[in-house]
């Protein structure tokens, strides 16, 4: 009733974004708020 | 966006942009197999659905429940707010198991939709989180209170060690589940006992710099959060800290200090319980190689989550490579000691 789960380690979405150059884009297109406001339509009522 | 629950003001932390930690976990019968963040910031576990119509899920080994002996239907809905989206499923019930042990009839949530890119680039399927009962979404039992329910652990205990360094050989951290591994930490363990029972939270004394308490002079709350890669604290404390630290914002938001200035840059301690955890700049500043150039980032960042009226401090990964973590269910208790 003792078990290790060993774990990985990867690189984070920030950096593998920042190294394609993708970063700042994606920022400037994912904030909460924008987000929220483009799918707001598809969450349920509430 | 804070949401009330059980007479309370609660904000989950879903942010998974910088999450590097994951271990693998299985549902079902026969096992169907998922990477996870196994995370002290929040309580439910998911992972995506079969049926998820997202981008993000394409990527991504999903859940099929039709193949699944053991699977059985929920039907409600689940919806949970992340950094930088949201994300929507249904319930289940069905076997998990992690390492050797199986925890039947584990409750979970099953993404349908995905809507962030940021999963498309994740390495990680979901989630499982480690928090208490009341910061989950997913109605039903979190995974550990279900194994300490079930009796399946011996000690309501578990533990996480993170290295900066990892090989092909050896793992870059563990989590064991139902005691200590004595082998990776040195020294005493020092008890602080968790003030909230929400996320692991605990009582902060002060934040030095080079020995001065400049921040939360009169104490303040902090949480221990594997799911968070960086140490975050209240907007106006870390935009001082990173000007004392000699770090300027980059255009990405983030901030960069000189690598050549490193080893001149102040220790900054964390004072929890009369005990203090310093780190050294080699240890809060993180180095990435960005084409031939290398960046040092600052591994504190502004976050702004009120608990109790007191604004927090996460104690993310940063903090939690230099220190063993040990989370005590049946104390209600965080322990630490130097890894």
């Amino acid at each position: 009733a003792l078990v290790s789960v060993p774990l990985r380690r990867t690189r984070s979405i920030r950096t593998r974004l920042r190294a394609d150059g993708l970063l700042n884009e994606f920022l400037k297109d994912h904030t909460p708020d924008m987000i929220s406001r483009r799918y707001a339509q598809c969450f349920p009522s509430g | 966006t804070p949401s009330l629950r059980l007479g309370r003001i609660s904000e989950r932390i879903y942010n998974f942009m910088d999450a590097q930690f994951y271990g693998e976990i299985s549902l079902g019968t026969p096992e169907q197999n998922f990477s996870v963040i196994f995370d002290t910031g929040s309580a439910d576990l998911w992972v995506p659905s079969s049926y998820c119509v997202s981008e993000a899920c394409a990527n991504h080994r999903c859940f099929k429940a039709f193949k699944s002996t053991s699977f059985i239907h929920d039907g409600r809905r689940f919806g949970i707010h992340y950094g930088s989206g949201h994300l929507l499923g249904t319930m289940a019930r069905d076997t998990l198991k992690i390492g050797g042990l199986t925890i039947p009839n584990q409750e979970f949530g099953e993404s349908v939709y995905e809507p962030s890119e940021a999963f498309l680039s994740a390495k990680f399927d979901g989630v499982l989180g480690l928090a208490y009962q009341s910061l989950a979404e997913i109605l039903g039992s979190p995974v550990f209170d279900n194994m300490i329910e079930q009796k399946i652990v011996d000690q309501p205990v578990f533990s996480f060690y993170l290295s900066r360094k990892s090989s092909h050989t050896r793992p870059a951290g563990e989590l064991l589940l139902g005691g200590t591994n004595e082998a990776l930490y040195i020294g005493p363990i020092k008890w602080h006992p968790v003030t909230a029972k929400g996320y692991w939270q605990i009582r902060m004394d002060s934040v030095a710099v080079q020995g001065v308490s400049l921040f939360c002079p009169v104490g303040c709350e902090a949480i221990v959060d594997t799911g968070t890669s960086l140490i975050a604290g209240p907007t106006s404390d870390i935009v001082r800290l990173q000007q004392l630290i000699g770090a300027t914002p980059s255009h990405f938001g983030e901030f960069v200090v000189d690598c050549a200035r490193l080893s001149s840059l102040p220790q900054v301690t964390f004072v929890l319980n009369g005990t203090e955890y310093t780190l050294t700049s080699e240890q809060y500043i993180r180095k990435e190689r960005l084409g031939k150039n290398e960046i040092c980032f600052s591994g504190f960042q502004a976050v702004d989550i009120i608990s109790s009226k007191e604004p927090l401090w996460i104690l993310g990964d940063v903090f939690l490579t230099e220190y063993y973590s040990i989370f005590d269910k049946e104390h209600d208790q965080v322990g630490l000691a130097r890894a």
